[in-house]
């Protein structure tokens, strides 16, 4: 499903150079619950982006269902993000002059939903993840976790078969987290590919796969057991 | 040092009402070590930002070291928050035109500290964080943990008395975590007064009092043994 080849993503900076990523070799199959385990600035964000399509890498070739992917143009990037993958972000980027409901339902409006079908699908998302009497909130209306939970929510919206998780459950407490990985335990039950950035090991221990990365490498990728 | 006595904070909506803090009594002193602990919603962010002299209450009394702070004008406010009280946001806050060392430089800037002195210590600040490598990247040119420990070097630049962190440690990997709950707890005894919100409870558990919040109101309040 998802191949990279010797992914290199590298900032210059005068005459210093910082390899966000240096040299990634990473496959996903369709339907794998994989976690990415690494610590603080060790790449795993900048890996997230560029399988997400949302980013380029500096080089190296990633073959996304086997259409390569540096060969594709910004409008044909745009279809297979919105189609294909759902994406929570670390800091969330949730649109601050929209509410709860409106920020679900972006991602169903690039799909072409019709109104009703938009609504109805996007408060359903936000009872899913405890939100049902917070959905004309605006970000600066909610708490962290609050803001959090909508980003997932909005990640939902259009059932799309790949999630990109980017710490999902770190501004949680524990039994708000817990719902979270219900969640997408259910999801990966169902078909959907699950690739999930975590700090917390018990989060991590929930996937089937952890990839490690340090400094940009993956150091090492085990199957999780029990 | 710092008393809290029945206060709530109402945002109305239409005819409905969220009490973000629906009555909340309590005494902290000086020096002491105090984790606020709660599901996401109960209220902590908000205790926070009242603790911190950056919101009002919609009812009851805070009094900060002696004085009725709703007394106080924002002139006022702005000395007691810049000279007593070093706050690190649940989302960072760092202003995204300047890099990390500009950042952590803000506090002592309003603190009237000179050129270099603010330099020097704001490189300081940032070592300590294990971002020495970092001090001219831009928020956008950083990991969410790295922006986080910018956040952090910047809450300590100016020596405060007072430290109030939301979540230092929920963009964290478990190593860097701990390198910040070190440097949190030698400041404890050196003599500051901490007061730390997480839904980390290994975090929780290493401050000396866990203060338990839900739905707006205290529901328990505990010395940590061991
Ligand atoms: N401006 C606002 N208008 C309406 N409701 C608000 C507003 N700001 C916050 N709230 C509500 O107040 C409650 C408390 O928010 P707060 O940010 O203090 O929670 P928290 O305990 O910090 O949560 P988290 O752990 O998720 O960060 C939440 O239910 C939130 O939706
Ligand atoms: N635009 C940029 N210019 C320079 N360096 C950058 C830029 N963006 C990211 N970096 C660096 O690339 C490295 C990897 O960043 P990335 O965000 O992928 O880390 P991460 O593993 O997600 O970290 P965290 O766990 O803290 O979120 C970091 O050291 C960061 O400082
Ligand atoms: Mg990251
Ligand atoms: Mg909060």
């Amino acid at each position: 499903l998802i191949s990279l080849e010797n992914i290199y993503k590298i900032y210059k900076r005068g005459d210093t150079a910082v390899h966000a990523l240096d040299g990634v070799t990473l496959q996903i199959e369709n339907r794998e619950f994989v976690a990415i385990v690494g610590p603080s600035g060790s790449g795993k964000s900048t890996m997230m982006n560029i399988l997400g399509c949302l980013d380029t890498p500096s080089d190296g070739t990633y073959i996304f269902e086997d259409k390569d992917i540096s060969k594709l143009n910004d409008d044909q990037l745009a279809v297979i993000r919105n189609r294909h993958i759902g994406f929570v972000f670390q800091s969330f980027n949730l649109l601050p002059k929209l509410d709860a409901v409106e920020n679900v339902e972006l991602p169903l409006t690039y799909a072409g939903k019709k109104g009703s079908v938009r609504r109805e699908r996007a408060v359903e998302m936000l009872n899913a993840v405890g939100l049902g009497n917070r959905i004309h909130h605006k970000p600066s209306e909610l708490s962290g976790g609050q803001q959090q939970r909508v980003a997932i929510a909005r990640a939902l919206s259009t059932d799309p078969p790949i999630i990109l998780a980017d710490e999902p459950t770190g501004n949680l407490d524990t039994k708000s987290g817990r719902e979270i990985m219900e969640i997408l335990k259910e999801l990966h039950l169902s078909g959907k590919t699950i690739i999930l950035i975590t700090h917390d090991i018990s989060v991590a221990n929930q996937a089937e796969r952890n990839v490690h990365i340090q400094d940009g490498k993956i150091v090492n990728d085990v199957k999780v057991v029990g």
